[in-house]
């Protein structure tokens, strides 16, 4: 039975996709049988990979408007042991449709419950938003990874997160833990980057991942070429970043 | 009577918060008459002027909402000719609140009436999305500044935004011009930099600004500060492309 890891965060830009993208092809890479799931109408993590969302048909959309099986909407990826549920422009208007709808927040976690016993991770990239799409994702997720660019507003927004996810903790996942804030875009040279990881550290304790993911050129350019860091860079520091992230989760979760 | 500009991108983390601030400050050291409205409930842009948020009773909400004359929540900043409308934690709930009034895209351009004679410019800072506080902001704009961050996934998105634009022409604001794609966080030893910023000039021409802004480690110190880049770093890279901004725009709409 799969983990399922929400990655979020409404502060935008703070590497959310990039998390999703690559902590997954690292969770493959490890042989864990891993599913991304796409739940941003930016759809970034699917172009991310390749894939060309004009010639979709079926994705994340259907998945939550219950107009297609969950294997349909599932697409292999071009690494073993990684598949994808894309973002079609369709989802851009999913969170006015299923407003008037019961139970709104619970469809994606009804639609995942037929989907984890066939993987090991379930990986959820959200929108930069804390909007109906983002209570989905927390509400299907067993944990949440919140990613925390080590910058001036990124520090301020955590509050707002936090906020929510005790808010979805009290109405409708008392289970939702924290898998941890992780630091991305750490320039060790760099004041502020160090002054925001000791804040981090200070406040969360245990709370955020030993690892942190370095500002790394390999990382931006790899989503060019739709490939994750594993397959475009593999000796990089953004790649040994991400593996070392999936090692730590899975000494946690899935030890040998 | 004032020039109204929105800076608007769907994708997080481009810059929009960082030039709403130092070009509204840039744009009021020249000395014009400049405010500043924080339309994203993150209120990046108002604790970035040095605002305790918390202490803030009326503001952006307030405004929308007609609870408040636009003459009560405009606040002065440490800057001369520096003005500033506060986004309180309220504004996060106005987007379901204003669903259900009749006209609701309209809320802004009709707080704005009033102001407008004030000041020789308004500078509106959305948030990461295209939802309802977007679409006001494009309704009461006279033009868009979309910032571009020299990545992939930022060229990726500007098709939605430019949908958006056509949509929000056709609809609610026939005379909305687009203002210009601003280049942000330009790295010129970086290849995948410069190849964005050749993709961008070839679709837009002289769409794009002239100037652009490079990536500078004071611009993202400044907001701790509580200060626009002019005040805590009057002679750094980032202050000199604000300011450069600024005259582009001085230039362009309010030759002396
Ligand atoms: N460690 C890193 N080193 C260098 N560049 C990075 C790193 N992490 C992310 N980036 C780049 O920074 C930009 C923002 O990252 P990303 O798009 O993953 O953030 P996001 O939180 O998903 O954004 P959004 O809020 O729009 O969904 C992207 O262009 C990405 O390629
Ligand atoms: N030219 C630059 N050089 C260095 N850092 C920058 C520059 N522009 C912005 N930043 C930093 O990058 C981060 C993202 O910028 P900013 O918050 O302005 O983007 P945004 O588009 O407003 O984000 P959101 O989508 O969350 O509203 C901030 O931490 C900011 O300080
Ligand atoms: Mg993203
Ligand atoms: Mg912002």
């Amino acid at each position: 039975m799969a983990r399922v890891l929400a990655v979020s965060n409404q502060k935008g830009g703070v590497g959310k996709t990039t998390t999703s993208i690559n902590l997954a092809a690292a969770l493959a890479k490890r042989g864990s049988r891993t599913l991304l799931v796409d739940l941003d109408p930016q759809g970034n993590a699917s172009s991310g990979l390749g894939l060309d969302r004009a010639a979709i048909s079926k994705g994340t959309y259907e998945l939550l408007q219950g107009y297609a099986a969950p294997a349909e909407v599932v697409l292999p990826t071009s690494l073993q042991h990684l598949y994808v549920v894309p973002a079609t422009r369709a989802l851009l208007g999913v969170e006015l449709e299923l407003a008037e709808e019961s139970r709104p927040q619970r469809r994606l976690r009804a639609a995942l419950d037929t989907l984890r016993d066939d993987y090991d991770w379930v990986v959820l990239d959200c929108p930069p938003s804390l909007s109906l799409l983002t209570v989905n994702a927390l509400t299907a997720a067993d944990s949440v990874i919140i990613p925390l660019q080590t910058e001036y507003f990124a520090m301020e927004g955590l509050g707002a997160i936090l906020h929510t996810l005790r808010q979805v903790r009290q109405k409708l996942n008392p289970d939702l833990e924290r898998e941890g804030v992780l630091l991305t875009m750490m320039d060790r040279r760099n004041n502020l980057s160090k002054e925001v990881e000791r804040q981090a550290r200070e406040a969360f304790g245990e709370g955020v991942f030993q690892t942190t993911i370095t500002r790394n050129v390999r990382l931006s350019e790899a989503p060019s070429f739709g490939q994750s860091i594993v397959e475009y860079a593999p000796r990089s520091h953004g790649a040994r970043d991400y593996v070392a992230l999936a090692d730590e989760l899975i000494a946690r979760h899935r030890p040998a």
